[in-house]
């Protein structure tokens, strides 16, 4: 639903 | 963050920082494969470009710095560097890497998330990274004469994969929707890959027991789904609202 995926993993 | 999540940056950190020592202080790159490497510098440079435009803690851009640092300067190192240079088993290391970019940017344009430069290219790496360990692999077996440093280095690797996994599987159950499901079944697949592959012994044993410590947090999170269910149907029974124990 939220505009861009977030990575937040290395 | 998790401790899964903790423990496979820090056994990753530790596979780099073991290669990184032996090349620079050993000065030498025996039994390390140079296509490896390369694979994962570009796996990195395409996984990062967010690097400087998305900020999402210090400790991840400081971690992003650090295993795109150290993945160019080992191929520097194994490239230009005239001792370690010497060491390096080209003979052997014959791996045609190039033959894995080519599916995994197919894939990766095929199977995505959404349809950007960015998330493609993120894609792509996060397949790439599932078998950059190929050459690794196979320049092991030709050679078969495997240093403790090279031996330590597969361990830390494989042990990192591990822990991610059980970093996702916590996720799932803790934040579903931060679960990204193309890469856990990139990771999925690498780990059968790797059984089907049944080279490198340790490599095989750390997956193993990471799999089996899985399927143990798998096996509590199921009791305490029994511990609801409990309560459900003693409610549904019994005619009362649901209430949990604290």
């Amino acid at each position: 639903d939220s505009e861009t995926v977030e990575h937040d993993e290395l | 963050m998790n401790v899964f999540r903790l423990a496979g940056d820090m056994t990753h950190l530790i596979s780099v920082l073991v290669l990184l020592l032996k090349i620079h202080t050993i000065k030498s790159c025996a039994g390390v494969s140079l296509k490896t490497q390369e694979l994962y510098a570009l796996v990195f440079s395409t996984r990062y470009l967010d690097i400087f435009t998305d900020f999402t803690s210090l400790y991840n851009t400081v971690m992003k710095l650090i295993f795109l640092g150290s993945s160019f300067s080992i191929v520097w190192y194994m490239r230009h560097h005239k001792l370690v240079q010497r060491s390096y088993d080209k003979d052997h290391d014959t791996f045609r890497h190039q033959f894995l970019v080519l599916p995994c940017l197919i894939l990766a344009l095929l199977i995505h998330e959404q349809f950007t430069f960015k998330e493609v290219m993120w894609t792509f790496s996060i397949y790439l990274e599932a078998v950059a360990i190929l050459p690794q692999l196979v320049l092991l077996q030709r050679t078969r004469n495997i240093d403790n440093l090279t031996g330590q280095y597969v361990f830390f690797l494989g042990a990192y994969r591990s822990l991610y996994i059980l970093n996702w599987i916590y996720r799932y159950f803790t934040e579903p929707h931060y679960v990204h499901w193309i890469s856990t079944t990139s990771m999925f697949c690498v780990v059968l890959f790797c059984f089907g592959f049944t080279i490198f012994k340790w490599y095989l044993i750390s997956v193993l027991l990471l799999t089996l410590s899985a399927w143990m947090s798998g096996f509590v999170q199921t009791l305490l789904y029994a511990d609801f269910f409990y309560y459900y149907i003693n409610s549904w029974k019994n005619n009362v609202k649901l209430t949990l124990q604290a």
